[in-house]
């Protein structure tokens, strides 16, 4: 099971509709501060069903739509689609691919969507069931976790053992 | 509950030896141990002991900012590994790496990238070289992100 | 008391908005706010305003790793140059930087060279190229450091 | 006034004497990760009379000492010497250079030394009295302090503002 592509549109710094093709090994990102590969990062942890604002850097989840710059204005709404290849029928076997959405309007309004269809989080979630994948599932390793790991204020590596058990 | 916490921990420390063996050098030693409170059983700490080539810290906390960083990259692989998720992301952890350990980091990632997929940012360049496809994200229009797929020798005109 | 508070916050501002200038691009702006409390005057927080470029974020989390990391060294100078100290030590700073930042960054160093004395940490060539002496420490004995001077081009053989 | 050499002998790492001549203009510390570095920026700390084991990565502090290698024996002092260029006749002018040095015994002896002579911690501290160098002056900028700054959840971007009022 292996992520091929993420659609991004509206979501941040990302007004324009663009599309990320991963390679089934080791893809890179890389450009300069600022540019948004972090956004992307956001993104993917968006449309896994993410609900907590902190981990996307934002203090609402309306932040997360693109917010206008001096020289274009702001979108209504942000989409990012994630598309699964099921190589190794993990998933359900009928399921070549999956596509999963998730769009947000500034109104608060939010749809889920599975393959085209509208559908509840819920859903996503039932079907990523013990593929380890999914809304709080454990997998962006970056340096905020290494200094938190490292300084276990909150006895923060007790509680990461804990969700790993 | 307890028990199996504790074959989590013990799965987890048995995965932190082996990938902070091959993040450092053989005479390296590293463990994780469990303080038990006996008074409050349900609330021990996790504790770190990384002790690289001869050295002898008293603590994590005496060690570089590299070394620290590279220790709990260790960590977080291994806990990660006790419920392996298809892909990975790591974002810009090479930062505080030296070339040397730069390159120890990326062998770690091809190593396991036969089993998870990686999507690695960085601004390094010997990271990249390590990677099959290399994406540069611009932002020409003011405040908005574009793509462009990259060959390796542009990516090094990307990140300036 | 509230009044030397007054005064330093006024001058730690305009530092803070003369090094943001030479550490960003000239239509970023950037600011502090003291946000009074009327109920607890003693326990105002510092507000910091950062937009690159014509963004709009909504408050400083919004901004990226090497955008934050540029605004807070802007925010440290314009601390430091209230009370300078004759010497300046930076550790490592650039790490979370591209290279064009880098560049911004160093210049700004050789700014304010004229007046203070740094010793720059760095494992990045390009802020090895801005410094007038460059020294390696190496550790070929297991555990000790050792003091090498070095010239720029065997700089790149010792930070790996 | 200017730093122009720093002397360390059994002060962390650097077991054995070594002596830093610094630039008056700007000058770099390389190597890789762990060969002593920020050690360097926590002698200068340690000499300048830092008391807070905290600042200087250490719970105790005997831990400064060469505390030995599987090849090297443990040892039983630290000493650390910084000698500062009296060229703008900021400090009292009969001193063209000053010499501070900081030692450290195993048995928790400390001894300070100005130019050769012993003194206290508090002749020390007169002589940087109102040139902005001594214990807790500004002088060293890290990541760590920018992840304060940035997060500010003590409240410390108003404690920096107030230490430098
Ligand atoms: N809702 C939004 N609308 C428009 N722009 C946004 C929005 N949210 C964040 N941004 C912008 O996206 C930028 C951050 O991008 P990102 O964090 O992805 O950068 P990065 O490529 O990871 O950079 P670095 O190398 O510094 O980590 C910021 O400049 C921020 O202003
Ligand atoms: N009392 C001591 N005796 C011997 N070695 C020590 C002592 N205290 C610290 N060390 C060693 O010094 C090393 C740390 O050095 P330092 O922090 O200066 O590295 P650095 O050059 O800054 O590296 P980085 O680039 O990773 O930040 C650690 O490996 C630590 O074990
Ligand atoms: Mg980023
Ligand atoms: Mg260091």
């Amino acid at each position: 099971m292996y992520l091929s592509e993420l659609q991004l549109h509206g979501f941040k710094s990302f007004a324009n509709k663009t599309a990320v093709k991963f390679d089934s090994g080791i893809t890179a990102v890389v450009g300069p501060n600022g540019c948004g590969k972090s956004n992307i990062v956001d993104a993917l942890r968006w449309v896994l069903g993410e609900q907590r604002t902190s981990m996307l850097r934002s203090s609402a989840m309306q932040n997360v739509i693109f917010n206008g710059t001096s020289s274009k204005k702001a979108l209504g709404m942000a989409e990012v689609s994630l598309t699964i290849e099921n190589d190794k029928a993990i998933l359900p076997v009928e399921y070549t691919s999956v596509t999963i959405s998730r769009r947000l309007y500034r109104s608060g309004e939010s749809e889920y969507l599975l393959n085209g269809t509208v559908c509840r989080l819920r859903d996503i979630i039932d079907l990523f069931m013990d593929t380890g994948m999914g809304p709080g599932a454990y997998s962006v390793i970056e340096l905020k976790m290494v200094e938190d790991i490292l300084s276990d204020k909150n006895n923060d590596r007790r509680r990461l053992f804990e969700e790993a058990a | 509950a307890h028990q199996r916490f504790s074959s989590t921990f013990n799965e987890i420390r048995e995965n932190f030896k082996k990938v902070f063996s091959m993040l450092f050098r053989e005479d390296d030693f590293c463990d994780l141990i469990l303080e038990e409170h006996p008074d409050d059983p349900l609330n021990h700490k996790v504790e770190i002991i990384a002790k690289p080539r001869g050295k002898r810290p008293t603590n994590i906390e005496q060690l570089s900012g590299g070394e620290k960083t590279l220790t709990a990259i260790a960590l977080l692989f291994a806990i990660y590994l006790v419920k392996p998720s298809p892909f990975c992301i790591l974002d810009e952890v090479d930062a505080p790496l030296d070339d040397a350990n730069v390159g120890r980091f990326a062998n770690l990632i091809k190593e396991f990238s036969k089993n998870t997929q990686f999507i690695v940012i960085t601004h390094n360049k010997k990271t990249m070289d390590y990677c099959e496809v290399l994406y540069g994200v611009t932002m020409q229009e003011t405040g908005i992100s574009k793509l462009v797929g990259v060959k390796l020798d542009t990516a090094e005109n990307l990140v300036s």
